[in-house]
Parts: C-alpha cells; sequence; structure tokens
C-alpha cells in the first residue's frame, strides 16, 4: 500500500491511498484503503492521514477517522493521535503504520511494524527516507 | 501560512529485514525519494495539497517496488485488483474506487470520482466503466503483473493461504 498527505501553503490537507490489497485475497476482500474514514481521510479542522497494515483491524478501528478526532476533539496533536491509534490496534490485533499532517504543518508516522517504508519533505528542507530505520 | 509538508508511505509487500534483497532496498528508497520530489514540485509550484497526494502516489502506482499499480500483488484467482482513495481536507470530498483492473493510476480515478461529486465508492466493472467514460489510461490487466508477485502468490498457495498471505500486503 502506498499514500501520500500533505498540507498546502494555503493551509489545507489532503490525504491519498493506492493499493493492490493482500497477496491471494479472495471472495471479493476489501481492505481499508478504500475506505474513507478507515484508510483515508482529511478535515482541514484536524489533519489528514493515510493507512497501511492489517485492513480489517484498521476498518474496525476507523483509524483515520478516529486520528482526526483525536485532534479535533481531544486536542491531541496529529502525530501523537496517530501514535494513539496505533497502540488500539495493536491492542486489537493490527500491525501498520499511518502517515499523518495536520493544517499547521505538523505532522509524521505512527507504526508498530518493522518495514513501513516512509519519507517527508518539508518546503526549504532536504527529503528523508527511512525503511527500517 | 507559506510553507508546506509532504508526508509518504510505500508498502513492497515485505515485512521483514533481510526478505528484502539489497537492489530491492535502494530501489524503494529511489522510489520514495522520487514521490516527494513530484509531490514537492506540485506544492513548490503553488499547487494544492490534492494536487501534491496525487502525484506523489502516481509516482509510486507507477513504480514496480510498491504494492500499487504496477507491481501489485495478486488476488487467489490471478488477478491485480487495484483500491485507491483521495480526500479534500478543505471541503471534505472525498472519492475511492475497489477492485479495478485496467486504469493505470487508480488514484486518479478516485479523483475523478471524487471531482465527478454524484458517489463516493465505486466498484469491479462499474468502476472500469466510469474510468474508461472518464477517458483515464486504460492498459491491459497485464501491465500490472510482475513475476515476483505471482512467486509469492505460488508460495502462499502452496502453503494453504490465508494466514501466509499477511507477508505480503
Amino acid at each position: 500500500t502506498v499514500g501520500a498527505v500533505a498540507v498546502d501553503a494555503q493551509g489545507h490537507v489532503a490525504a491519498a491511498t493506492s493499493t493492490g490489497g493482500l497477496t491471494a485475497k479472495r471472495w471479493g476482500r476489501i481492505g481499508d484503503s478504500p475506505l474513507i474514514g478507515a484508510g483515508t481521510y482529511a478535515d482541514d479542522r484536524a489533519c489528514a492521514t493515510s493507512c497501511t497494515g492489517s485492513g480489517e483491524i484498521f476498518i474496525r478501528a476507523v483509524a483515520a477517522h478516529e486520528i482526526a478526532a483525536l485532534v479535533r476533539f481531544g486536542k491531541l496533536g496529529p502525530v501523537d493521535a496517530a501514535g494513539s491509534v496505533i497502540a488500539e490496534i495493536g491492542a486489537m490485533g493490527g500491525k501498520g503504520g499511518v502517515i499523518t499532517v495536520g493544517p499547521d504543518g505538523t505532522g509524521g508516522w505512527a507504526f508498530n511494524t518493522p518495514g513501513m517504508y516512509r519519507g517527508i519533505l518539508r518546503s526549504g528542507e532536504a527529503p528523508r527516507v527511512a525503511i527500517y530505520d | 501560512m507559506s510553507e508546506w509538508t509532504l508526508v509518504i508511505h510505500g508498502g513492497s509487500g515485505s515485512m521483514r529485514r533481510g526478505v528484502l534483497p539489497e537492489a530491492e532496498d535502494e530501489g524503494g528508497r529511489a522510489g520514495l525519494e522520487a514521490a516527494l520530489k513530484a509531490g514537492g514540485a506540485a506544492l513548490d509550484a503553488g499547487g494544492s495539497a490534492l494536487d501534491a497526494v496525487e502525484a506523489a502516489v502516481r509516482v509510486m502506482e507507477d513504480d514496480p517496488h510498491f504494492n500499487a499499480g504496477r507491481g501489485a500483488v495478486f488476488s487467489w484467482d490471478g488477478a491485480n485488483e487495484l483500491d485507491a482513495a483521495i480526500m479534500d481536507g478543505t471541503s471534505r470530498a472525498a472519492g475511492a474506487i475497489s477492485s479495478v483492473t485496467t486504469t493505470r493510476n487508480p488514484v486518479s480515478l478516485a479523483r475523478k470520482v471524487m471531482e465527478d461529486g454524484r458517489h463516493v465508492l465505486l466498484s469491479g466493472a462499474g468502476a472500469d466503466e466510469f474510468s474508461r467514460d472518464k477517458g483515464l489510461e486504460q492498459v491491459e490487466p497485464d501491465y500490472f503483473a510482475l513475476a515476483e508477485r505471482r512467486r509469492q502468490l505460488d508460495e502462499i498457495k502452496a502453503g494453504g493461504g490465508f494466514d501466509s498471505a499477511m507477508k505480503y500486503g
């Protein structure tokens, strides 16, 4: 699964996610990626989030919207909110990660699996990418 | 605010260090950097966050190192079935597609669904038809298929199925 979240110079956020799903998926299985609120969500009042991981758990946790709710109503920062939801997903038996960014540019990732490829670029800075680091 | 931020993730389908050959590791990093460059260029040019996330994801869909677009994993029946979504935080407009098989860049099809505005999630043959109607680039299903992904499917089917499949998501 791949995804991107961004905040532009006007302070607007957006999220996108794309995936082939799970190898050997059957019976028309759909994961969280195309489900708005589960794998993908964006709200200027909170943050934008894209998810990857155990799709069924992310659906049950309504992960991307839950992060936005923690930011909007719980007054957490996006990365702290993401960490809270990933911890909850772990407790439910799920693995994976999220990327998130808020309208003020605060952003990053949270994950509980060692292999999430990720990267960040801020205006005027050099890009940073990481795998397993 | 005059500054912008772009964050990406790109799954290869392998979950363990050591399973990933060095060339694949390097290719994955190069793909991530290319995606950041594409999205960053959109933002540097004054483009919207929506333009940036679409541009970044399109790069990873075209890159066979990632489980999306070209390089997507196989279903049990040996097909590449693609899902994507996009959402604009300004209006909370959203579009999504599932199980499409012929659109080169599924994220752009999701954006067309969003911009069309009548629906949020289209699936299967109907979504493929919508894609053709909107004039998006179409490819033969073989475009998405890679030998390594086929090998992964064969390995999982030989092992009995779903539990071992979690390695390749």
